[in-house]
């Protein structure tokens, strides 16, 4: 009885809201609990979407008082502005629904950027407009499909929660699924002749680039963050060394044999047809490997090991970066994995303050050969959940043991939300445990 | 919280949160938009009513009911 109620919560916002979240965006809040008004004040719609999220941590359940928060002051913003999620549903399809739950989830963790990683070899299950056969034929089935309804959906779904979709159209390679209907894959050789096999998109016909042009113009108008992901990783030239007319093509451009100049060639002409739309492009860091000259505001993402060293070497270059190599949370392994994920830091390399500040974040990837609806929640969470405070949170928060009852209570909530986190440390329990 | 928080300092002095005595106020001189409208109705779902939370949000439809119909005390007890 004689515990004061927190009465209400009071939200200022400085700024006029956003439409969408940026790259650049202010996500930073102050809360302050100190009477039964507390207080919330923010820049920008995103810092408040950051602290009213923060708020609801405050807030336990208390045997007495049914539910309380403590008096309590909190000065908060993010260490990186970029701190993401890639998920993979091209090996396997995965439902708009679960996409939706894992958009929540990493809202409750602060991410803030879905990298849909939406088509590759195995399957495409985008409906483009203009070119409705590639998932026609490129899909597993008519059902494993994103209408754009369904894209137009999870885009919204996102933003209400501060969270940008970066949408990853990946070529030259990974590229068998788009070739189906579509004549734009090289054709491969043995012995002089086609051998019915398919290699990357064919760099040595026009009819490749005016089809690129007009599907990323379509890709530019329906995702409206002004990044674009072109991947550009892992091509393989074995099929153009074989193909007669890419050899002509190779001679006529006075490449040699050097088929990583091809791949430079085609990788230039996608960043320049991109770039056009006006957007800005992230790319796996093999295009600067391969000397692509890029737009200065791109971002490379390192997924390669010893990642110091292709931090240092890509910071060097002057680039926006961002750390995957250390977060593919798809290699799973029987205990505490998530120390490791913990104890990397985007940071951890030699370079001067310059390079330091051109490190814009990093992702966690979720590569789907052997995940789906089924699994990719509870093997993504909380372990995300890690990359999301080495993200978000002062350099010096490096303690895994100092983590561990905190991150035991995030995944509780998890679960209390609704949310099927796993078990990450080991036998324990939850107050309200996962029976959906 | 998590993650954790730049800075923050909390005491024990302990404040009651009430379903039926909490609400969220949007400052006089505070910017707004739907953004900020629809984040506060889903937190004060969120905070309260965290078991059918993500139904709701999933498929309105299917909880709307329970939401409504719940007299907010028996959930204060939950």
């Amino acid at each position: 009885r004689d515990t004061p109620l927190l009465k209400r919560l009071n939200v200022y916002i400085q700024e006029p809201c956003e439409q969408y979240p940026t790259l650049e965006s202010d996500e930073s809040y102050t809360i302050v609990v100190t009477s039964d008004s507390a207080v919330l004040e923010a820049v920008s719609i995103w810092g408040a979407i950051r602290g009213l999220e923060t708020f609801s941590h405050l807030i336990y359940p208390d045997d007495n008082l049914g539910l309380a928060i403590n008096q309590t002051t909190i000065i908060d913003f993010p260490r990186f502005q970029h701190r993401g999620l890639l998920l993979d549903t091209s090996r396997h399809f995965i439902s708009i629904k679960t996409l939706k739950i894992n958009l929540e989830a990493m809202s409750n963790s602060k991410m803030n950027v879905f990298h849909f990683h939406i088509v590759d070899d195995q399957s495409f299950p985008y409906e483009s407009r203009s070119f409705p056969d590639l998932s026609g034929a490129g899909a597993y089935n008519q059902d494993h499909v994103y209408s754009q309804e369904d894209i137009a959906s999870l885009i919204e779904f996102a933003r209400q929660r501060g969270i940008r979709v970066v949408v990853e159209f990946d070529s030259p390679g990974h590229t068998q699924s788009w070739g189906r209907v579509i004549d734009i894959l090289t054709h491969c050789y043995s012995g002089g002749k086609p051998n019915n096999e398919f290699g990357p998109m064919d760099p040595s016909r026009n009819s490749t680039f005016n089809f690129l042009k007009k599907m990323f113009s379509e890709v530019a108008t329906v995702f409206p963050d002004h990044y674009v992901h072109l991947g550009g990783d892992e091509v393989d030239f074995d099929c153009w060394r074989s193909n007669p007319d890419v050899q002509a093509f190779m001679k006529q451009m006075g490449f040699g044999n050097d088929y990583s100049l091809l791949e430079q060639y085609y990788m230039q002409k996608v960043v320049d047809i991109v770039g056009s739309t006006g957007k800005g492009y992230a790319v796996w860091q093999e295009i600067i490997d391969n000397n692509v000259t890029v737009k200065a505001d791109t971002v490379v993402e390192v997924w390669k090991d010893p990642y110091p060293d292709e931090l240092a070497r890509v910071t060097k270059l002057g680039y926006r970066t961002l750390l995957s190599t250390c977060w593919y949370l798809n290699y799973i392994s029987y205990g505490k994995d998530w120390v490791n994920y913990y104890k990397c830091d985007p940071h951890n390399f030699a370079g001067t303050d310059a390079q330091k500040k051109l490190v814009v974040g990093g992702e966690a990837c979720m590569w789907g050969e052997f995940i789906d609806a089924t699994n990719v929640i509870t093997t993504t969470w909380p372990r995300a959940a890690t990359v999301a405070e080495r993200l978000w949170s002062a350099a010096n928060v490096t303690d895994p043991n100092a983590a561990t009852p905190r991150l035991e209570e995030h995944r509780c909530r998890y679960l209390r939300r609704g949310i099927p986190a796993a078990p990450v440390n080991g036998p324990s329990y939850c107050d309200f445990e996962f029976n959906r | 919280p998590w993650p954790q928080p730049q800075a923050i300092h909390t005491t024990p002095q302990q404040y009651g949160v009430h379903p039926a005595a909490f609400h969220f106020l949007v400052n006089q001189t505070s910017q707004t938009c739907d953004l900020l409208t629809s984040a506060l109705d889903r937190y004060y779902k969120l905070i309260f009513y965290p078991y059918s939370y993500l139904n709701y949000i999933l498929d309105p439809e299917s909880v709307i009911d329970e939401i409504k119909d719940k007299p907010k005390k028996t959930l204060f007890d939950l």
